[in-house]
């Protein structure tokens, strides 16, 4: 499934918007 | 305690909401209302107007906008133009509209910056997405199929405040698109939007207000019968928590409404056959318009859905 959803799953793993909340 | 765990994560949502959607519902009501004085959106409603209003975009600083967040999506794809939402491409996306340009290109072109709004639109409900306590957690599969199937009806339920029964706001509430002039587009482009209003107009009136809305998107993006799903169970046990939590909310925040967390539960159900709708829609466009490029986010997403 990663492989079909590589944007989608470049985006869970990138980490440049942190949750700093 | 159990109560306080429940407030506390429906703080912790709704910090996250605003956080990541850059307009959320308070302001679009204040700009609906005609409540922003003198910035007023620039109405669209008919084909001269949409070309002033590109004019007016190229004119104003777009709003929240980060190089950073930008450059996340474009390196995710291999830096298609199309995905640039700065200032110097306009609202419209890569170039300016002509006067002499055909009506079907105008069209075509408005419908890919719309893609490329969607497209920065998902990374900010991916940003919420990971907010959400323990998501971050589960199974990559599983939560890259939590999005997969989620995130259209987050995207819907998002639009529904920037919706009126005459109109939408679009490009964060500068510019507002008369329902008439989407309904004049020629087909199947005319065909899109009108169901979004029918639901947010009916959506709307239920008066949720943002941290209402930061705890059912939570709701929509937690769901256990997601297909393809590897480990439901602790997809269900989050989604259990942030019901519960939704539901004291409601009763804290509309004590008058008692029907509203049944009537929300039954838009979780509606949302889904917009959904397929869309989808299907999206997949005619693909086949009748040979100028069409998807997004390869969206098509990502859509690829294999319903």
């Amino acid at each position: 499934l990663k492989e079909k959803h590589k944007i989608l799953h470049q985006l869970l793993q990138n980490s440049t918007s942190p949750v700093d909340l | 305690p159990e109560a306080a765990d429940l407030r506390a994560l429906a703080r912790h949502l709704f910090r996250a909401y605003l956080k990541y959607f850059p307009l959320t519902k308070q302001p679009t009501r204040a700009i609906l209302s005609g409540k922003t004085g003198d910035n007023a959106p620039c109405v669209i409603h008919d084909m001269k107007s949409l070309m002033e209003g590109e004019q007016f975009i190229n004119c104003r600083q777009m709003p929240f906008q980060e190089q950073q967040q930008t450059s996340v999506l474009t390196a995710a794809h291999g830096g298609l133009t199309e995905v640039h939402m700065g200032s110097d491409y306009g609202v419209w996306g890569m170039t300016s509209i002509s006067g002499q340009e055909p009506q079907n290109a105008v069209e075509l072109r408005f419908f890919q910056s719309c893609q490329s709004r969607s497209a920065e639109a998902v990374r900010e409900v991916t940003e919420f997405a990971k907010s959400i306590p323990g998501f971050t957690d589960l199974d990559l599969n599983d939560q890259v199929t939590l999005l997969k199937y989620g995130v259209i009806e987050v995207l819907i339920i998002m639009m529904s405040p920037l919706m009126n029964k005459d109109g939408t706001l679009i490009s964060y509430g500068q510019i507002f698109m008369t329902r008439e002039f989407l309904k004049s587009l020629r087909k199947p482009f005319c065909q899109m939007m009108e169901p979004k209003f029918e639901f947010s107009v009916k959506f709307n009136t239920l008066e949720l207000d943002d941290s209402d809305m930061a705890l059912f998107l939570a709701c929509l993006i937690l769901r256990g019968d997601r297909p393809g799903l590897l480990n439901v169970k602790p997809i269900e046990k989050l989604q259990e928590t942030v019901l519960h939590s939704l539901e004291l909310q409601l009763k804290l925040n509309h004590p008058d409404s008692l029907q509203l967390f049944a009537k929300l539960l039954q838009k979780m159900t509606d949302l889904r056959q917009i959904v397929t709708d869309h989808v299907h829609l999206i997949q005619l466009l693909k086949k009748t318009e040979v100028d069409m490029c998807l997004h390869p986010l969206l098509q990502e997403i859509m690829k294999d859905l319903y």
